[in-house]
This record gives C-alpha cells, structure tokens and sequence, in this order.
C-alpha cells in the first residue's frame, strides 16, 4: 500500500460518501444516471469474485464489501425507493449502456492476464469501469445545471483513479517488472473521459459560477 | 509469481 492508492481508495469512498448523502438527505436522485449505477454495481461484483477465496488484508475485504453494499444499495434505491425513483431522470438517462457491456466483455476475452474465468471476469471489469461514467457524463451534458453534490460526486470519482495512475508509477519505480497494463492503460483511459468535465468544473470553482457543461 | 498475479488492488 502507498500513499497514492490509500488516497485513490478514500477519494473514491468519498466519492460513494457524496452520493448516498445526496439521495438520503435530499430525497432524490436528479442528475444521477442509474445506468452509471447499475455498471458500478457489477463492475465491483466482477472484481471481488475473489472476496472469499484470497484474503489480501482487513482493508481489502471492508473496503470490497462496503463498495459491494455501497452499489448495490444505490441501485436499489434508485429503482424501489417511492420518493427517490421519482425523481430519476428516466427520459435523459438513454445512453446504451448495453454496448459498454458488450464492448467489455468482448474486449475482456481478448485481452486479459490469464484466460481463466476469474481473470477474464477482473479484465472485464476493469475495461467497464474505465467506460462506466458515460452514461452519467452525457446525463449532465443533459441536463445542463449540476447541482453542487452530483458536481463533486463526479470530481471525487474522477480524481480516484487519477491518483491510482501515480500509484502504478510509484509501484513501478520501486519494483520495475510491476507491470499492471490492463488496469493502467484502461485507468489513463478512465481518467481522460472526465478531462472535460474537470475543466468546466475548475471554471465554475475559478468564477465561483454554478457548473454547467455545454449541451 | 503467486504474489505478482494476485489482484491486491481494490
């Protein structure tokens, strides 16, 4: 474990954190894209397929389960809660998330470390996530005013993996044959897909504006 | 080689 990653790690709790007092305080979850849920949810149920079997340490396995619950609850939420299903934005929330799915799991059977099924599984999440944000990224694009929490849900969410690639350099340079392709090609990827959100959001933090993204 | 094809990363 190294600075970078921990860091990586509590953005991203945060980033989870963000969300699920935006739905629990307010009541709603306007400007959330379900889709962008849903691909997390299994993202996370794809990755830790090795929750049970390969114990790494205390903060791996609290960390897994509470990203597994976390998702999952969002969700749930999302599609049962009476007040928060309400105001999902059902008619701007299109993206076809279908073909990251697909796209994926294609790609996973291409390139992955070992072609066995845990593996292949670990690939696939790993490209998904990197796409998973789309859907939310075209839902704010959408719907043109950002309210502060989904601003700052997306930046911590953005910022995550962007201190995991410093964690892959950093890794690197203390023991070269380190070679984590898959996950630090795809996170550069992850990472690039926010570039122009984090720019429109330095710009409304610069002018101390309301974040809006052109349509 | 067991250590380098573990996943230790969340």
């Amino acid at each position: 474990m190294n600075i970078f990653r921990f860091l990586g790690d509590m953005t991203h709790l945060i980033s989870i954190l963000i969300l699920l007092l935006k739905i629990y305080a307010t009541k709603s979850c306007s400007g959330i894209s379900l889709k962008t849920q849903e691909l997390y949810a299994l993202v996370f149920l794809t990755r830790y397929l090795d929750l049970f079997t390969d114990f790494i340490s205390v903060y791996n396995t609290v960390m897994k389960l509470v990203f597994i619950a976390s998702s999952l609850a969002i969700v749930w939420c999302m599609r049962n809660h009476p007040l928060v299903r309400r105001s999902y934005d059902k008619q701007l929330d299109t993206f076809r998330h279908y073909f990251l799915l697909l796209a994926s799991f294609l790609l996973a059977l291409l390139l992955h470390e070992k072609f066995a099924f845990q593996e292949v599984l670990w690939a696939f999440s790993i490209y998904l996530e990197a796409v998973a944000i789309l859907p939310q990224l075209v839902l704010l694009q959408r719907s043109g005013n950002v309210d502060n929490l989904t601003g700052q849900y997306v930046f911590f969410l953005g910022a995550y993996r962007a201190l995991y690639i410093f964690n892959w350099i950093y890794r690197y340079f203390i023991d070269p044959h380190f070679t984590r392709w898959i996950a630090c090609v795809s996170g550069l990827v992850q990472t690039a897909l926010y570039a122009d959100f984090f720019y429109y959001y330095f710009i409304s933090w610069k002018n101390n504006a309301k974040l809006q993204l052109p349509a | 080689d067991d250590q380098e094809s573990r996943h230790d990363e969340l």
